[in-house]
């Protein structure tokens, strides 16, 4: 494993976004995760529509709440192409699905992979330098109050409440960490971005993983 | 998303405070450790803040398998 890595670096995640009063994180960490995985496949680096997963992942709540794992399952069953989020842009509430015909241009993903990590954060590394960023859900109460730092404390693996995606790592300095994009705008933590400390299954970040294959 | 009284506000801010207090000062030493403070959160009780933001529902995920890992250690 490198010392420190970033996908970051390699121009494929898309800027931080801001869920607002909306309750989507799962739908902007799993767009988040399709966004880089088709960039690092060699597709241009471009905003797809979350809205369009809030709206038309009929096994979720839209902005009510919803989970990771059944929006997946809902791109893979449903095979839907996300589509760019300037044909189908973020309006922070729920609405009605807009469907798009099938020569119509868009993102669909050939898998996806969910595994518990708990106790392998080593192999979890791996597998964000084979897949690309990760889909996790962590404990995030106390990130209420976050304003830098690596979180090592006052953070339990709990009740997963909120999702993220990890591009990231650093074993760089004393304490080694996550790097986790969030989608509560870029003034939030480190330019909207938390560092979370590898092993322990800080937050529970190693729980609820997946990895998305396009 | 009733509007929020002035002096509800406030009590929530005033609690924030004490909580950052609190949240900085375990562990003052440890060098690189999160830094908890005002933010644009401040003004929620941590109930509110987790009935808007923390809506990601919990799932049950298999635990990671060891025959995976050499798979994944053989990728170049």
């Amino acid at each position: 494993l490198p010392l420190r890595f970033d996908w970051r670096d390699r121009h494929v995640v898309t800027q931080v976004r801001n869920q607002q009063a909306c309750g989507g994180c799962w739908a902007f960490s799993v767009v988040g995760a399709v966004e880089s995985v088709c960039a690092i496949k060699g597709e241009p680096l471009e905003d797809l529509s979350v809205q369009q997963v809030i709206d038309c992942s009929y096994n979720n709540y839209g902005c009510s709440g919803g989970s990771t794992l059944n929006a997946l399952n809902w791109l893979n069953k449903t095979q839907v192409k996300l589509v760019r989020d300037s044909e189908y842009p973020f309006k922070a509430q729920s609405g009605l699905c807009h469907y798009f015909s099938d020569s119509h241009s868009g993102f669909s993903i050939k898998g996806f992979s969910a595994y518990d990590f708990s106790d392998q954060e080593d192999q979890m590394a791996k597998a964000l330098l084979t897949f690309g960023p990760l889909v996790v859900v962590v404990d995030a109460v106390s990130w209420q109050d976050y304003l830098g730092g690596v979180i090592q404390h006052h953070c339990s693996s709990g009740e997963a409440n909120h999702a993220v995606l990890i591009t990231g790592f650093d074993r760089t300095g004393s304490t080694p960490y996550w790097i986790v994009r969030n989608s509560w705008g870029s003034s939030w933590g480190v330019d909207g971005y938390a560092h979370v400390k590898m092993g322990g299954n800080i937050c529970g970040i190693a729980d609820s993983v997946s990895a998305v294959f396009v | 998303n009733r509007p929020r009284s002035g002096d509800r506000q406030a009590a929530a801010f005033r609690e924030s405070l004490n909580r950052h207090r609190y949240l900085n000062s375990l562990f003052p030493s440890e060098n690189s450790t999160a830094v908890y403070g005002i933010n644009q959160f401040s003004y929620l009780f941590p109930e509110e803040f987790k009935a808007i933001y923390l809506r990601s529902k919990p799932s049950r995920f298999p635990r990671y398998p060891a025959e995976v890992q050499t798979s994944l250690s053989n990728v170049s």
